[in-house]
């Protein structure tokens, strides 16, 4: 299948629930998943796992960065055979935030993880800035198709915005697309209308929505997946939807991003 | 007096309508204020001049690099007298997002806005990331004491801890102290406790604590600080207060920040 996605989004909007469940729901439906955690702070796979996993970076610090390795020492095995990898990142101020990205691609590489026969890599990513290394998912390549989570709320539209302006930009040089706006809907003050016409104005669609739930928090502390946890529950069955949504879509777009006024006149909905 | 203080936090936690309170409490002391906004989305200044002022990046890419500027080129006075400036950003995927930051140093640097006698010097900080530009406020010493923003919630004191770990690697060679933790109480699901907590162990205090007011929101849809709509308000009073808190205070440290293990630990009571 070789379906590769790019999950990005404002710091706590719910890219790694999202990355999470989706990979746990792809394994449920019988699929071979990589599941590439891409944020500092490397909880990804947390609830994949079971527990926190080493990530490439902190095991390159910790055990020297010449040292012959395997494919083993940077990647483990969760819920459903999912396959997990954390880039980890260097300590805050020490050189650019997403060098544990640039890091874990050429480390992966060169052991051949790629390679394999994967039928989904999802790629989490830190969205907060659309720069450095959180950059290379989309300008690389390596994701194929990006799918944005937002809520209804200023702050994450006005992130999603960048992170489709980084699409725009490196799209047509054969970087990623734009696969569609994942709505998770975090809390009270949520404008979903808001959302729907973000979408519809940068010229794609909302493929999902997420509503708050409580069995997402109650999985979490088990270190889980509602997939895992609460199998026969609405919001395992809400991410069964999208999993399936997901490998339905063949439309990545070059989206057109809004300009700051735009942004702020759609803020102003809220 | 040339007191330089760094005004850190996560995106959209309320950075700039502090550092514009502060800056027009500042000058209703009598105090001679510039804020520097350092975030891409370069908002900061704006309820001070009541109006988006153009950024250092921005006019430098629309007028030219090599042009010759005047300091009005890229300082606008607002409420009080207050100077202010924005860095800008450069589009998504251009390079680091912090770059507008390096850029402006540079160009106010050849202009000397320095070396005038400023009483109190504001920077706003981006702080998901605490790497490139977002970090010179702190390693340059540009700002003397940092003051972080952040709520009884989990994102933010991560990026709390975050920044703190930026300030304890750079404060001992001549870059910023960690000046105290303002909190500010955004919503409802806010835990106070736990922000004290957090200040405590990590070696500072709460130098002050904002209440959600509407009035804030009221002011900023007029495009002013609630000091300059609402002088007689409890919420002008509370800014007022952090200011004088400020001035007085002398307790700058470096922090001892939390390992990854104790920050969770920390989230999980909240
Ligand atoms: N739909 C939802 N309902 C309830 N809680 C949610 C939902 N989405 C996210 N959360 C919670 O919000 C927090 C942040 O989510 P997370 O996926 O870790 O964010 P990110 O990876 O974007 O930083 C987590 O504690 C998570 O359980
Ligand atoms: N104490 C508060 N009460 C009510 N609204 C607040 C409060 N603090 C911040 N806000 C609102 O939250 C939003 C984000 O604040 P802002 O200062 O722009 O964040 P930042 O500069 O950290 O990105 C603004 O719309 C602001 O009015
Ligand atoms: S490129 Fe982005 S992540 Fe890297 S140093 Fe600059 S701001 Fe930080
Ligand atoms: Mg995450
Ligand atoms: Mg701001």
């Amino acid at each position: 299948n070789d379906i590769r996605i790019g999950i990005y989004g404002k710091g706590g909007i719910g890219k790694s629930v999202t990355a999470a469940n989706l990979s746990a729901a792809f394994s449920e439906l019988g699929l071979k998943v990589l599941q590439i955690g891409c944020d500092p702070k490397s909880d990804s796979t947390r609830n994949v796992v079971g527990r926190r996993i080493p990530t490439v970076l902190g095991v390159l610090r910790e055990r020297g960065y010449t040292q012959e390795y395997e494919l083993d020492d940077f990647v483990f095995k969760g819920f459903g055979g999912v396959t997990c990898v954390e880039a980890g990142g260097p300590e805050p101020g020490v050189g650019c935030a997403g060098r544990g990205i640039l890091t874990m691609v050429e480390t992966l590489e060169k052991l051949g993880l790629f390679e394999e026969e994967w039928d989904v890599t999802i790629y989490d990513v830190l969205g907060d800035v659309v720069c450095g290394g959180f950059a290379v998912p989309i300008r690389e390549g390596y994701a194929r198709t990006i799918y944005i989570v937002t809520s209804g709320e200023f702050m994450p539209l006005y992130a999603a915005n960048n992170i489709g302006i980084g699409i725009a930009r490196f799209g047509e040089r054969g970087g990623a697309r734009l696969g569609g706006i994942i709505h998770n809907a975090r809390g009270a003050k949520d404008d979903a209308g808001v959302v729907s016409e973000f979408a519809e104005r940068v010229g794609c669609t909302v493929i999902g929505d997420i509503p708050r739930s409580d069995l997402i928090l109650k999985a979490e502390t088990e270190m889980k997946t509602v997939i895992e946890a609460y199998p026969e529950s609405d919001i395992a069955a809400c991410f069964m939807d999208l999993a399936a949504q997901i490998l339905e879509n063949k439309d990545g777009v070059i989206p057109r991003m809004l300009s700051d006024e735009e942004i702020e006149e759609l803020g102003k909905k809220i």
